[in-house]
């Protein structure tokens, strides 16, 4: 293997993040073919979009700290994760805990006609309209969409989730070298797996690719946050998830 | 800081 990773280690790798990855995900890949073709109908899309700003953010708020309870969980099973010293751990998980909801969003994301899993039944961007935030709705629809181009298997998804989350990229670690070799070791095993499944020879390089546009997503989810917050302090202070304002305020 | 996070991590893995 390279750098010296034997394949043995690099599948026992894989084989963790993968087990980590299905253990710690809010839908199995079954309940959500099940769930594919159950759109909301009209009226009840009429009523998302009906409801008072605070309230439809309040909804997504929650909506996404509990996606975020779940990446937590998933990183603490990762091998090597919890022996990185705290500040690592706390400064990964806070800033790329909603990449990676972005990314398993994929998983609950119906390309063929653009819908997306949300309180139970898939919709489309109309059904977010009233949060007042088009540009970022629809550049997560963008993304989800280019995502599921790549047909990533849920192996692949697992893997390429641990890589998003254990990156050197992040400011102010204090063992970068140690996030290094976790992360180095998750993408040979990354590549290793997509060597295997697809033809395309670019799809870990167009996989990577997307990278940057998931930093800018959450950088447009914190900005238009600050604007909600402006108008709506209240809303933010008293009823948002307390995990929520920890992480993005 | 971090409270929240700092426990979640602190639970131990259910």
């Amino acid at each position: 293997g390279p750098n010296n990773v034997s394949m043995g280690e690099l599948d026992r790798i894989a084989q963790n993040i993968i087990k980590s990855h299905l253990e710690t995900c809010q839908y199995t890949t079954e309940e959500l073919q099940q769930l594919a073709w159950q759109t909301h109908s009209y009226e009840e899309v009429k009523m998302f979009q009906g409801k008072p700003r605070d309230v439809l953010w309040q909804q997504c708020a929650i909506q996404i700290t509990h996606a975020i309870q779940y990446v937590v969980e998933f990183a603490k099973r990762i091998s090597g994760f919890m022996e990185l010293c705290q500040n690592d751990q706390i400064l990964l998980l806070k800033s790329g805990c909603l990449e990676v909801v972005l990314v398993r969003m994929c998983r609950a994301f119906n390309p063929l006609n653009n819908t997306v899993l949300f309180e139970g039944k898939y919709g489309g961007m109309q059904m977010f309209k009233a949060l007042g935030c088009d540009d970022l709705v629809s550049a997560v629809f963008d993304f989800a969409k280019s995502l599921c181009a790549l047909q990533l298997t849920e192996e692949e998804i697992a893997l390429f989730s641990a890589a998003v989350l254990i990156s050197t990229d992040r400011p102010w670690l204090m063992e970068p070298r140690k996030v290094q070799k976790l992360q180095e070791k998750i993408y040979f095993a990354l590549q290793h797996i997509m060597q295997k499944n697809h033809m395309d020879e670019d799809a870990l390089a167009k996989l990577i690719s997307r990278i940057p546009t998931l930093s800018a997503l959450c950088t447009l989810h914190t900005e238009e946050l600050q604007a909600f917050q402006q108008l709506h302090p209240e809303t933010v202070n008293v009823l948002f998830p307390p995990l929520y304002k920890e992480l993005f305020n | 800081k971090h409270k929240i996070l700092h426990q979640l991590l602190q639970n131990s893995t259910s």
